[in-house]
């Protein structure tokens, strides 16, 4: 398995699933072979790739909960080069069984290591908005971390929170997580405050945000109705090209970084 | 304690923190007595008031955990009328901490059956993005719930879950929960999704739905900033109008049912 990196952020509705798909889809475009994985109850990017959650035979509860392989549960989408590890609302009782399962945190990480299905060139696992055992499983099992910002107020707020949490998860359960970056997402630039906070956010944390930023989008919104990444609903739309602009530039900051 | 609401969807960004701050505000400036429980680990709530987190000698965090009575950690805000019941990060604990307790889903229930301080007219609940220990304290504790919904497809997906989690707790918990009713937040009357989604949902819910949209207005993202409420950082906007008949209507729907 290559890279897996996690989207969070305990912040509800800053783009996390949209990011989740959608740079899914522009890595496959890009000829990666790419699995995104579905952590999140919302089943949010499982309906947006356009999989019925009702006909799946296996979902990622089963594989936190029920030993069930990953090789067991991937089903394709209708992008070529994307495969998917499927969620549904069973994943909302994960929470709670957790608890009393003897190295809770290390269930999906221990799902990677015993893989031996196809190879992937990248795993992407769209997060829930919280900070619980289903996000600590993601960022245990992951290599690096994107963080989903949207450019208002209460976003922003919550930065401390969740760079206080790969602290904690980087010296407890997992030392090799980093930080892939920050994307500001929804960002409309005729807004007063998006601008405050992209410049804010630049000056503090610099090269570790992306260049590229998602602007506001209404092709973007659209595009999960039709269980279709956006770049299959309008690729030539300002959020389609903004997406296949930040895989562009993700595969540019892994090369810059090898390099170095 | 006049009518406990908590203001809830397991759906991310959907503007449960700006309703619970503005009804709460306007309801005040109706001249009711109004208490706000911030129940978020976000703390949004708390912040979007003008509330230093640091500075507070007792949370809602306390409440659950602590045995700490609710007259001990009730604050003024700024606004006349309106006093809170802070959240801070601490919370982010509270839901594995709460697992072990017995009777864990009715510690906020009982807080309110053992208060004795002064009385309030509404008591509004801010609730997290899950279906958590948090949520179901909240829902256990309450007399009605109001479902803020996004005029968005994603947003609208995620129904089936709350309601049907409201049957739950209405069945094992506490039978006199009822729908308070759905508010559309976030509605640009410009963008094909949204009237799409009002549509629909006034053709499935019918009169749950409240009259009133709150449209997406920048003065409601700009207000969190300086730590008021939206009608006190512009009372012309319609951001602050489309909440204050938000109350207008809220009061009417009681005296409604009151008489039917
Ligand atoms: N750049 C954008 N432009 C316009 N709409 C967007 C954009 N990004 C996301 N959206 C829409 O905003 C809403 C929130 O986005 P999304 O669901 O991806 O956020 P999330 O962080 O995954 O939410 P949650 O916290 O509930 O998991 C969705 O309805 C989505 O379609
Ligand atoms: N009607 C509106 N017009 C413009 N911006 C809005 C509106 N309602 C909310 N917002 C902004 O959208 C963002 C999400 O709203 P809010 O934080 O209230 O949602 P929430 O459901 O409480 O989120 P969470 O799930 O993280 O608790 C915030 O930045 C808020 O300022
Ligand atoms: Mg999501
Ligand atoms: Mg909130």
């Amino acid at each position: 398995l290559g890279p897996i990196i996690s989207v969070a952020n305990q912040k509800g509705g800053v783009g996390k699933t949209t990011t989740s798909i959608n740079l899914s889809a522009s890595l496959a475009a890009m000829d990666y072979r790419v699995l995104l994985i579905d952590l999140d109850p919302q089943g949010n990017s499982t309906t947006g790739l356009g999989v019925d959650k009702k006909k799946i035979h296996g979902s990622t509860y089963d594989l936190l909960l029920n030993e069930s392989k990953l090789e067991e549960i991937i089903i394709c989408s209708d992008f070529e080069g994307l495969m998917i590890a499927p969620a549904n609302v069973e994943l909302t009782a994960a929470e709670i069984e957790l608890i009393k399962v003897p190295k809770r945190e290390w269930r999906l990480h221990n799902s990677f290591t015993e893989y031996h299905g196809e190879p992937f060139d990248y795993v992407i696992i769209d997060c829930p908005p919280a900070l619980n055992l289903l996000t600590i499983n993601a960022l245990t099992a992951s290599d690096r971390v994107l963080i989903t910002l949207q450019a208002e107020f209460l976003a922003l707020e919550g930065m401390s929170q969740i760079l206080e949490t790969l602290r904690r998860i980087r010296n407890k359960l997992n030392p090799q997580l980093t930080l892939d970056g920050i994307l500001l997402t929804m960002v409309d630039r005729r807004n007063r405050i998006a601008l405050q906070v992209e410049q804010e956010v630049r000056e503090y944390f610099g090269a570790q945000v992306y260049q590229t930023v998602i602007p506001r989008n209404v092709r973007l919104a659209e595009a999960p109705s039709f269980g279709v990444p956006v770049l299959k609903h309008d690729v030539r739309s300002a959020g389609a090209q903004a997406y296949l602009q930040t895989a562009a530039e993700m595969v540019q900051r892994e090369t810059a970084l090898q390099e170095a």
